[in-house]
């Protein structure tokens, strides 16, 4: 599924 | 990953490692602000909540741990190592007037009404204005070290990057996030004034003085 974008950035 | 976010990642690497040299090698904070280095402690506390709990990836992992203990330590550094040069008459831009509008503001626009999602919006919010204090006690002083103006480039430079990240992972991934994007353009902005000093001053080698 598409990854949360704000998860995976810092 | 794309090569703006790594360098984006990089710069803002480079900002915080710029800024623990220059207390470190001159003994000093002079010409920092305090208020500041909270304001950033504060944005990776609330925004790296998950660093247990959501695994992303080694560098991520890496880079958030660096983040949180570099901060922490600067913060550290300020109030109570080198407190004696830490000039407090200059810090004096009241946080709380960034504080509470960040918070309501993440309150009321965010993308869910949870808890951790809440305090990930306001770090995003918070992370935009917590420059202010550093640049209103430039604006003070007049002035501000090479070394300083350095990190201040570098960490300018850093949400610059991300921008251009955002506009490609909007291109080429289909991901966009509205409040991180606008959140990092007000951010960019704040810097301008300081971006155009700093090429028309400090990379001519003179140091950098704000027009009386």
């Amino acid at each position: 599924e598409k990854k949360d974008p704000k998860k995976d950035e810092l | 990953m794309n090569a703006f976010r790594l360098v984006g990642d990089l710069c803002h690497l480079a900002a915080i490692v710029l800024l623990l040299l220059k207390i470190w090698k001159s003994r000093s904070v002079a010409g920092l602000s305090g208020k500041s280095q909270i304001l950033f402690g504060l944005v990776f506390v609330t925004r790296y909540l998950d660093l247990v709990t959501n695994f992303v990836s080694p560098y991520n992992t890496i880079m958030k741990v660096f983040f949180l203990s570099s901060s922490i330590a600067t913060v550290y550094l300020i109030y109570t190592k080198f407190k004696a040069t830490y000039d407090g008459n200059h810090d004096t831009f009241r946080m709380e007037f960034l504080l509470i509008p960040c918070a309501l503001l993440a309150i009321v626009v965010n993308h869910e009404f949870s808890p951790m999602e809440i305090l990930w919006t306001f770090s995003i919010y918070l992370e935009a204005v917590a420059i202010l204090p550093q640049l209103f006690m430039i604006s003070k002083t007049g002035e501000a070290e090479t070394i300083t103006s350095h990190y201040l480039f570098a960490l300018g430079s850093y949400r610059g990057l991300y921008i251009m990240n955002w506009l490609y992972r909007y291109y080429y991934e289909n991901n966009f996030d509205v409040i991180a994007v606008v959140a990092g353009i007000v951010q960019t902005v704040l810097y301008c004034d300081f971006f155009y000093l700093y090429i028309t001053k400090v990379l001519q080698g003179k140091k950098l003085q704000l027009p009386a």
